[in-house]
């Protein structure tokens, strides 16, 4: 039950020996507070009879209260210490599972999640998120990437162009399409941390110092949008699973963009692989 | 220009709201994905032969995709105990690009060993993680991959690196692995 910790000399992730989840993160000098965690919305079932009675589908994401569902503590977890890379394997029971890595130097952490065939017989949607959580004074703001160009600073239950009165979905009403990237500015501290997306997801922060992304989602009611369908991958026997990465950094306020650029070019612009059988010898191929 | 045609009307397909959102119904996605694997499959054999006219050896060699990396399965790098592998970086700047290549356990069902070298005959470090228990398990996955073979690639700005990658007897620059499973109280 010790603590044990993630590190490539770039940065460090610390882990809760007891629950298994990170506690901290440290580069450069900068130390916060850092929980991650993969977590899940249960679904508005609803009856599509009204505008508060509408469930949640494809056109709309409304999990049934603001607090999302824990699938418990890891059921599994390996750490591998290698010369190029290190990694954390975590399961939670049969359908959800991470791997955190830190390679070479980078600066990067890297969570790979594997989510699915999300279980439905109980009856029970579910909209399966990566939440992230540090001790960082954001004062309702964060931000989000406009088609990877300029960022957008939102604010909690704030709209730009008109008066918001009361927010009755607190959660749903908070998310925002993410194309490339979200992050959180502490200026006081002069830190941000930024999350990169693989793919277009949708991501919010819901309380001060917390990011979180929606990974998967199976909803088993139609939203009456006009699909005419729920999200729901009954074609496919057990279901879909999707499996990506987000890569998460700690840096300094006016450090962040420069980096950030640079490895959103190459997330999008990820190499070719191509593969040859060879009878070559080593010499023949130099 | 058919070939690439193909793909570039697929694309145009897979720009309606429906496919960008995933509000489409389940059949009309299956088919969004149809199309775009039938588009790859047509523009494979572009990308393949420009690679070759870039390469010296090019023409000698029989040059495979692998488009199941995302859940660590390639038939080529199971299969062979030798094999060159060829990243083309579309970045016109160098990078150094972490290569994971699913590979097969030895005959004890441990790690297997693997020397990696680059085009300059320079031995590569490498590690070999084993694949994520889940990953195994994903439905429709038949692979013998076990493990991954990872490496940091040095590659050229809009270019191709090339790396020579054999099964060994024993590891070399492989540093050895440390493997610790965190336990609970019970």
């Amino acid at each position: 039950t010790a603590d044990f910790t993630l590190s490539n000399g770039e940065v460090s992730v610390t882990f809760n020996g007891k629950t298994r989840t990170t506690k901290g993160m440290k580069r450069n000098g900068m130390k916060r507070e850092f929980t991650q965690e993969l977590l899940y919305y249960i679904s508005m079932e609803g009856n599509n009879s009204a505008a508060g009675f509408r469930a949640s589908g494809a056109y709309i994401f409304r999990p049934n209260g603001k607090d999302p569902v824990s699938p418990g503590e890891p059921t599994r977890t390996i750490v591998y210490r290698g010369d190029v890379v290190e990694e954390v394997h975590q399961e939670y029971g049969n359908w959800l599972s991470q791997v955190t890595r830190l390679y070479g130097s980078s600066p990067w952490l890297e969570m790979k999640w594997l989510v699915g065939p999300i279980p439905f017989q109980d009856g029970v949607g579910k909209e399966v998120i990566n939440r992230m959580h540090l001790d960082m004074a954001t004062g309702g703001k964060f931000h989000t990437d406009s088609n990877g160009r300029e960022s957008l600073t939102r604010t909690r239950d704030k709209r730009d162009s008109f008066t918001l009165g009361e927010e009755y979905e607190s959660v749903a009403g908070n998310y925002y399409p993410i194309n490339s990237r979200l992050f959180l500015r502490d200026e006081g501290q002069g830190t941000q941390f930024t999350v990169l997306t693989d793919r277009a997801q949708g991501g919010g922060s819901i309380h001060d110092g917390e990011l979180e992304l929606m990974i998967h989602r199976r909803c088993l009611r139609d939203d009456a949008f006009g699909v005419g369908e729920a999200l729901n991958e009954t074609a496919h026997g057990e279901g879909l699973v999707a499996s990506g990465s987000h890569y998460a950094l700690l840096s300094e306020v006016n450090e962040g963009m420069d980096m950030i650029k640079e490895e959103e070019k190459r997330i999008f612009y990820e190499p070719l692989a191509v593969f040859s059988p060879t009878t070559m010898t080593l010499q023949d191929f130099t | 220009e058919e070939n690439l045609s193909q793909m570039r009307q697929v694309m145009g397909v897979n720009m309606h709201h429906d496919a960008v959102t995933g509000t489409a119904k389940q059949h009309v996605t299956d088919d969004y994905y149809r199309l775009i694997s039938l588009g790859l499959d047509a523009t494979w054999p572009v990308v393949r032969d420009a690679l070759k006219s870039m390469m010296e050896a090019g023409q000698t060699l029989e040059m495979s995709r692998c488009p199941f990396l995302n859940i660590s399965w390639c038939e080529v790098s199971e299969r062979e105990n030798t094999l060159i592998l060829t990243l083309y970086n579309p970045l016109g700047r160098p990078r150094s690009h972490p290569a994971r290549v699913p590979v097969p356990a030895s005959e004890n069902g441990d790690a297997p060993a693997y020397r990696v070298y680059d085009h300059t005959g320079a031995e590569q470090t490498v590690d070999v993680m084993p694949i994520p228990s889940p990953v195994l398990t994903v439905p429709g996955r038949s692979s013998s991959a076990k493990f991954e073979l990872v490496f940091l690639a040095s590659l050229p700005p809009m270019g191709f690196a090339n790396f020579y990658i054999t099964r060994a007897d024993s590891k070399s620059k492989s540093g050895d692995l440390q493997e610790t499973e965190v336990m609970d109280d019970n």
